[in-house]
């Protein structure tokens, strides 16, 4: 029974293959993950990757992994990342370049923009169904909040509650202007 | 687990050790590092909601059961990739919606808001969000890890729920602490109940980022961005709502919809 099983799993999949990308904007670059849907044998390790390939100024909008710590790896180019912890504090605000790992706990949010012409990245994530939940986007936390939680939360006007939660309509990939480092928190 | 953790040669019947004060009710924090907590690897947390409190949205690191000791209100969660299927555009009664023809009356901000009417159909709901439920006395209710939850108490006396948080859950892939994220609000008090850290207060998720990312990331002005940071704001994390909750919500169970009354005639 091994053979039709262990032995003839497959263990290999190429994640460098845009054509198989789940996230795809063309002005702006694609991401792809690899899950226990897509490999299997992933189930077992509790394992999954992502990888990432954006250009110049594409920004991923702030997300939380939901259920993993992710080990963010750059094979090409630079970026600028911002993470934030459990206590809302800055923990990284600085840029990665070609070579250099970054470990993204479980929860704490992160923002990364390309700032050279290509950046690209693999991210090994600690869950086989690695979940994400972003802070902006049409399929983000704002989409699924009701407007009253957040102009109470926040103390806006419902028109300000309206434009945060529905202006942003793309869902992972954004196009970003502007200086792309704003000095420490406050 | 550190070794020898569970052994236990007393157990005792052990009270909240810290109390985190809000506008609108406290959370009450059983210290984790009880000898007989550690030992089965959970934190638990009482929350107390005042009558027209709402808990802000927060998320934690770990899975958590809860119950519903007292009262009755309303449950959000807001679950990844899920769709807005609660729609409605008449939620509020016209007087409100009148507020918003004054809008038009505004010239710039009428224009504004036919514009965003111009984004796609999808903007002309009243509102869309993910499910809401009824909550009541003896619920139980499930959070896996990750999952932004907020209550609403609408009844008139407190709403009590208790939670256990799995802390040796494999969903927790952060330390043995109960870590929530807070989505709005903030926490003046800090997370007093872990040990190490020098106690700040601990504030909102999106405190940690420059104003001009988030006013990018949501395509908002940068004054509102800083609103969402709540940093001026001393409420905690359960705030009283003024007015009208005017959530989409379903009938109450035992209670029959409008329309079908209509048909009975």
């Amino acid at each position: 029974g091994l053979e039709e099983t262990i032995c003839s799993a497959r263990s290999t999949d190429n994640l460098d293959d845009p054509s198989n990308a789940d996230v795809y904007k063309p002005q702006l670059g694609y991401i792809s993950t690899l899950n226990s849907y897509d490999l299997p044998i992933l189930r077992f390790l509790r394992l999954s990757a992502l990888r990432g390939s954006i250009r110049q100024n594409a920004m991923v909008l702030p997300q939380w992994n939901a259920n993993a710590n992710a080990i963010l790896y750059v094979t090409d180019g630079e970026a600028q990342v911002q993470v934030v912890n459990d206590n809302g504090e800055r923990v990284f605000d600085g840029q990665v370049s070609q070579g250099q790992l970054l470990a993204i706990p479980q929860g704490f949010a992160v923002v990364k923009r390309a700032t050279s012409d290509q950046f690209r990245w693999v991210e090994f994530k600690t869950n086989a169904n690695a979940q994400i939940n972003t802070l902006a986007g049409r399929t983000s936390i704002m989409a699924g909040l009701p407007l009253e939680v957040i102009s109470n939360g926040y103390q806006i006007s419902p028109q300000e509650a309206r434009k945060v939660k529905f202006n942003t309509l793309e869902t992972t990939l954004t196009h970003a202007s502007g200086p792309a480092s704003y000095g420490r928190p406050r | 687990q550190f070794p020898n953790e569970c052994q236990l040669d007393q157990l005792n019947a052990i009270e909240p050790s810290h109390v985190l004060k809000a506008e609108a009710g406290r959370i009450e924090v059983w210290d984790h590092h009880a000898p007989q907590l550690r030992c089965s690897g959970v934190s638990f947390v009482r929350y107390v909601i005042e009558s027209k409190g709402l808990y802000l949205p927060s998320f934690l690191n770990t899975a958590k059961l809860s119950f519903v000791a007292k009262g009755r209100g309303l449950m959000g969660r807001v679950i990844p990739g899920c769709a807005e299927t609660f729609q409605d555009s008449s939620v509020f009664q016209p007087g409100q919606q009148g507020q918003g023809q004054q809008g038009r009356g505004q010239q710039g901000q009428g224009q504004e808001q036919e514009q965003e009417q111009g984004q796609g159909q999808r903007q002309s709901f009243r509102d869309m969000h993910q499910k809401v439920e009824h909550i009541r006395s003896g619920d139980t209710i499930a959070t896996p890890t990750g999952v932004a939850q907020w209550f609403y108490n609408d009844g008139n006396q407190p709403l009590v729920i208790v939670s256990v948080l799995d802390l040796a859950n494999h969903q927790n892939q952060l330390d043995r602490n109960p870590r929530p994220f807070y989505l709005a609000g903030n926490n003046p008090q800090g997370q007093v109940w872990l040990q190490g850290r020098q106690q700040q207060p601990q504030n909102n998720i999106f405190n940690g980022f420059p104003p001009e990312v988030i006013a990018q990331a949501l395509k908002i002005n940068v004054q509102t961005a800083q609103q969402l940071q709540n940093q001026q704001d001393n409420r905690g994390n359960i705030v009283f709502v003024k007015g009208e909750f005017g959530v989409i919500r379903p009938p109450l169970r035992g209670q029959r919809p409008q329309e079908e009354e209509a048909v009975g005639n």
